[in-house]
């Protein structure tokens, strides 16, 4: 049986909210060690994966493993039926056709709670384990956010660069061309708003601007996004939770 | 004009 409970529902709206727009069909890997999910894009492009850590519940309770098939749109008709900061609490049995939802108001002893059919998914999981990268960035998420949009109206492609002393994104299209620079700092009062570049070698990768478009939808749930690259490669894009993570693995483009 | 990639060049489906 699988119990759940957020202490603020808006956690799980953010997180749900992160991924929806690119994937619709998830299933939900519920264990003792909390919920995790791999999902794929229709065309193949995007991957996001997603571990809810057990710390990131008030109260949190798995004895034996649970999948939990669920359409995103669906979930997400019933999560706006609660308010954010109402406990959240998942309940499901060990062979759930739904899931629970259960919205606490603590304040004015409220208690709304709604039945999510579940679904048989059939989907491919990819083994994304043991890649190696040439670099690592970690950016504040807003500021990565706002480049993406920036460029976006450029280009249908980001081209990201990375040496040793910066990270250039650029675009180029139709009506001309733009850039972004932004070197690596430390901000000894706001931590979060640094910049640092762990570099193994200089990376030179082109991606689409859509698919980063749907990553950047995760910058709500961390201040700081990491960005791991490689030479023709998938690129990583990690927002972390309290506990757990939210992950985009991105293939790149590359010139014929 | 760059191609686009699939995932499923990169990594194996299980």
């Amino acid at each position: 049986m699988l119990e759940g409970k957020f202490e603020e529902a808006s956690l799980f709206k953010r997180i749900i909210d992160s991924f929806k727009d690119c994937v619709q069909l998830v299933n939900f890997n519920c264990n003792e060690h909390g919920i995790a999910a791999q999902a794929v894009d229709d065309s193949r492009v995007l991957l996001v994966s997603l571990s809810i850590g057990t710390e990131s519940f008030q109260e949190f309770r798995c004895d034996r493993g649970v999948t939990l098939g669920v359409d995103l749109s669906s979930l997400s008709k019933i999560l706006r039926c609660g308010n954010n900061n109402d406990n959240l609490t998942l309940i499901a049995d060990d062979t759930p056709d739904s899931v629970l939802l259960l919205f606490e108001d603590t304040k004015k002893d409220r208690i709304s709670e709604y039945s999510l059919k579940l679904m048989d998914i059939d989907a491919d999981f990819l083994d994304i384990e043991g890649m190696e990268y040439d670099t690592v960035i970690t950016m504040p998420s807003a500021e990565f956010a706002k480049v993406v949009r920036d460029l976006n109206q450029l280009s249908d492609s980001l081209n990201i660069l990375v040496t040793k002393d910066t990270v250039k994104f650029v675009a180029e299209g139709d009506i001309g061309s733009g850039s972004v620079i932004v070197k690596p700092h430390t901000d000894m009062d706001k931590p979060q708003e640094s910049v640092k570049v762990e570099l193994d070698k200089p990376v030179d990768l082109t991606f689409g601007s859509k698919y980063l478009l749907d990553i950047i939808k995760g910058a709500g749930l961390s201040d700081q996004i990491t960005i791991k690259l490689s030479a023709e490669t998938p690129a990583l894009f990690e927002f972390s939770l309290q506990s757990g993570y939210l992950q985009f693995f991105l293939a790149p483009k590359f010139n014929e | 004009t760059p191609i686009q990639n699939d995932l499923t060049e990169f990594f194996t489906i299980i």
